[in-house]
Order: C-alpha cells, then structure tokens, then sequence
C-alpha cells in the first residue's frame, strides 16, 4: 500500500529538504521503492541527488498535460534513475514558479499533482514530496496530492510561530481538497542538546503534538549540510556520521507506523 | 537622504529577518531614525520586536488604501512606536499572505508599497524591509519600493544556488519598475570558522560580488537566534554578544557607504 507523504513547513531554512533527501534515500537502503517529488522552484531536492540541469520533462511539464495524457507510461518519462537502486527522482526546476500562474484560470487547479502520482503510485511503496516555504498554489497541490504531511521543525524561536498558520492550513484543505489527509508527524531537526532553546522547542513540540511527535530527533550536524555540495545523500557521503544514523532510524519509524 | 534597504533572499531561513531586525536597531542605536517594515505574512520581524497580536491598521491595509488616501498623517497612523527611540515598526500579519489575490486585477500592482512608503520617506534616515521566502507580488512590491538590496546569504551549499535566480530577479526589475535598483551588499551569515562549507561559500561569494561583499560576516551565534523569545533585538538583549557587536559593526558599514 503506497503511502504519499509531504514535508511542509512555510517556515524557509527548517529542513524540509534535508528531510525529504536523505529520508528518501533511508527507505531505499530499505529496499523499500521511493519517489522523491520535487515541488521547490529552487530544486534543491534535485540538488541534494546530484542533478543540475534542468530537464526537458519535469514536474511542471507533467502538471501542465491534458488530463487524458496522463498515463503511467508518459509519466515515468518524467522520472528520473538515480545512483541509488529502490529510488527515482521527479525533478523540478525555476520554471515551476511560473505554474501560480498559468494555472489561475484553470478548473481543479490544487488537483494537478494529485493527478500525476496517482497515475504511478502502484509502482512505489513511499512517494515523498519537498515544498516550498509558502503556504501558495504548490503547496495547496502537494497537500491535495498527500496522504499525510510530515512537518520538520528547526529547534528555534521563528519555527514554533508559524505551526498554528501551517496546522489551521492542513485543516481547510482536510475540509475541501483533501478530507483523508493526515498528520505523519512533527520531526525536531537541528537540535543541539547544549542549547536551552533545543530544549524548550522541544517541549513545546512535544506539547503541541503529543504522541505526533517522531521519536527520532535530527541533530545539528556538519555532513548534514556538507552532503548536498557532493550530490549525494548523507548515508552515501558519510555512512557512520550521526546525521546518516538518524534518518536511518526515522525510515525505520515511517516504516513501523 | 533617505536610504530605502531591502533585504531579500528567496531561499528559507538565511538570516533576512535576524539581520533586519538586528541592523535596524543598531541603527537606531546609533540615533538613525529608522523605520523597520516587515512584509514576510510570517511576521517574524513584528515579532522579533516583541509585538504578538494582529493590529488594526498594519501594512496590509496600508497597500490596500486608495491612492488618494496615502498621506503622511494616515499612514502614521499604521506604524507602531517600539521600546527603543528612533525605531518604528510597521508591523504585518498573516493576512498579507492574502494580497496576492486581492492585487490581482490591479493597476500598478506592484507599486503599492512604493506610494506608501514614499509617503514617510523623509521622517526616516533608513527604512529598511524584510521580505518572505519567495519571488512573488510582495516580493515584487519590496523591489520596486527599495534603494537597494542587502543580501543576507547563510553559508551553507543550498543558499548559494539560489543567487542566480535572485540576481536575476532584481535585473529584470532594474529593467522594469525600478530602474535605480542598486546592490547594497552581499551579507555572510551563520559563519563557522571551524567549517570548510562556510569558507568555501564566503569564497564563491567573494568571487560573485567581489567588492559588493560587507566586510562584517555575522557568525553563528546563540544569542543572536535567542533574543527574538524575549522580543528583543540582540543589543538589548546581550550588547557583549558577537551577534551584538557584528550587527554595530555591520550598521557602521552601511552609514558609510
Ligand atoms: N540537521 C542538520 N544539521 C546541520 N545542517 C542542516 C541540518 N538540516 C538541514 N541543514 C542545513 O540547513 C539548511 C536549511 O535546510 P534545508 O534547505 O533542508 O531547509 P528547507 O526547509 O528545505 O529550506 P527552504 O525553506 O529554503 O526550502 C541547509 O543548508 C541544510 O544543509
Ligand atoms: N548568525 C546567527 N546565528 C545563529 N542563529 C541565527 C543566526 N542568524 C539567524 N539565526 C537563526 O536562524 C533561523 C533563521 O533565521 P531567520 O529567520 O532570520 O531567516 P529568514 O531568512 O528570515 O527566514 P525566512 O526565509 O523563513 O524568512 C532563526 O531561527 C534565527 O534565529
Ligand atoms: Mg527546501
Ligand atoms: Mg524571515
């Protein structure tokens, strides 16, 4: 049973990307098969996997086709093999900043995604899907296509602001757009157990999201960050780092849930 | 002679509202008259200056009044007096994420926060703007009001892959809606000597901007990411801080230039 799961936060620099990256990449050391999405117009998930150039075919294209084109085997023409078996990539690229848009006068224009996964979700166990930081058309699209939105967290003072705007968002597309969309969870990312402010975040977390909240906590770490400059996800770049570790055991939670 | 600074950077969490925040109050520090105008729907600059609730009159409602109406006295009436003297804010909340739809069949759309700061422009030595994560009409409207743009760039892999797209951006708006848009300087943020990553982007970045860099580099600090709990900017905060110090520094560049 394949299972469509969103990053989102409209707060920027959370760590919705890192997630998506090296979560993907987690689940297909798993031998689980993995569709990393990339619904950013900054493309830093394509990044992350270690593409540049913007592709002929790309998740704007595939949005844009008639709804009779959109078949299995036209859509795996716009998915890319990555270096790592189990996972393929649907990359993006700046264009797809221009879909607000082209998009306007369309009918079910927040249906366009949901469209376009659903024509290749038998072929996968986990579709996972990078946002922007905005709560706009492509945010609305990925939460429409979801069947549940993992929301990372940055351990700082501005990522607990916005939770109540991201929550009452994911409320109104469960009423309109998206009644089975769910809650996978809250995910504390760049947590440094020095801190007192890693600390409170977390409580307040663990308050807002009671039993929502993944066990498993991303901390701050250097091959992090250091992974995207090589294309490659952490596990790749750096197996034993803390980083690798802790996605591995967040696949481990997606997976047991 | 007013100088209007945007600081803008489509991607997330770079450091825009800690050094708007930040900079404007060394600023005012220095007794610069300073207005800080927060147009991110997130509010984090609104919040960072210890103001929480919704307010009646904010610069959404300002954008939205009739050309006629945007005078000096009523738009006053839209800016808040904040702890320290000689800085005003005006504040912002989530309903600016909803101006987007609301311009849509305007004229000169993009000028509407133009005609209402022009209005204020001599009350202050610097009015400074933060701005959300994304190229869109509110981002458009920061450009075209602006002087110049600061750019605050983190130093981190996915912040320099954006600054094709970003320049890019503000030349098609020197060629558009205004043509006197200048650059007022690449900002390093979240620096960490001890990090190959952070020297090899300062690196890129100097070789980008070359002379357009600001000689102060603002370091990852605690302090600097704890003061907006207690809505205060870091110099009231903890004035021995490095963020502390480094903001002071940074105003005194942007005074001489
Ligand atoms: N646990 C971590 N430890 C250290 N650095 C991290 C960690 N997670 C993410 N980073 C770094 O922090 C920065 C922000 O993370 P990322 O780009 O994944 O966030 P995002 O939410 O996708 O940002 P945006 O809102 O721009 O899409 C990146 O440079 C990333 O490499
Ligand atoms: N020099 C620094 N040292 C430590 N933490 C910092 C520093 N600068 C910013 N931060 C923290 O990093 C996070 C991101 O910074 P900030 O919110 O200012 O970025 P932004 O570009 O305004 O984000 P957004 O794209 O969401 O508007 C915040 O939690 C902030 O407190
Ligand atoms: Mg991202
Ligand atoms: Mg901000």
């Amino acid at each position: 049973m394949t299972r469509i799961i969103a990053a989102c936060n409209q707060k920027g620099g959370v760590g919705k990307t890192t997630t998506c990256v090296n979560l993907a990449a987690a689940l297909a050391a798993m031998e689980k098969r993995v569709l990393l999405v990339d619904m950013d117009p900054q493309a830093n998930s394509t990044q992350g996997l270690g593409f540049d150039e913007g592709f002929d075919n790309d998740i704007y294209d595939a949005m844009l086709l008639p709804e009779a084109e959109v078949t299995k085997e036209r859509i795996h023409g716009f998915i890319q093999k990555t270096s790592m078996g189990f996972l393929d990539l649907m990359p993006c690229s700046r264009s797809l900043a221009g879909l607000e848009v082209k998009l306007l006068s369309e009918e079910k224009r927040e249906r366009r995604l949901s469209r376009v996964l659903e024509s290749v979700r038998a072929d996968y166990d986990f579709i996972l899907i990078d946002s922007p930081p905005s709560l706009n058309i492509l945010t609305l699209n990925v939460l429409t296509a979801a069947d549940s939105v993992l929301i990372p967290i940055q351990c700082e003072y501005y990522a607990l602001q916005g939770l109540a705007e991201l929550l009452n968002t994911i409320r109104l597309v469960q009423q309109s757009t998206n009644p089975n969309l769910a809650i996978e969870g809250a995910l504390l990312t760049m947590y440094d157990s020095r801190l007192n402010l890693s600390k409170q975040v977390a409580e307040d977390v663990q308050n807002t999201f009671s039993e929502k909240v993944f066990k498993t906590i991303i901390p701050r770490s250097v091959k992090l960050s250091e992974a995207p400059s090589f294309g490659k996800p952490v596990i790749l770049y750096d197996v034993v780092s803390i980083g690798a570790v802790r996605y591995m055991e967040l696949a481990k939670e997606v997976i047991e849930k």
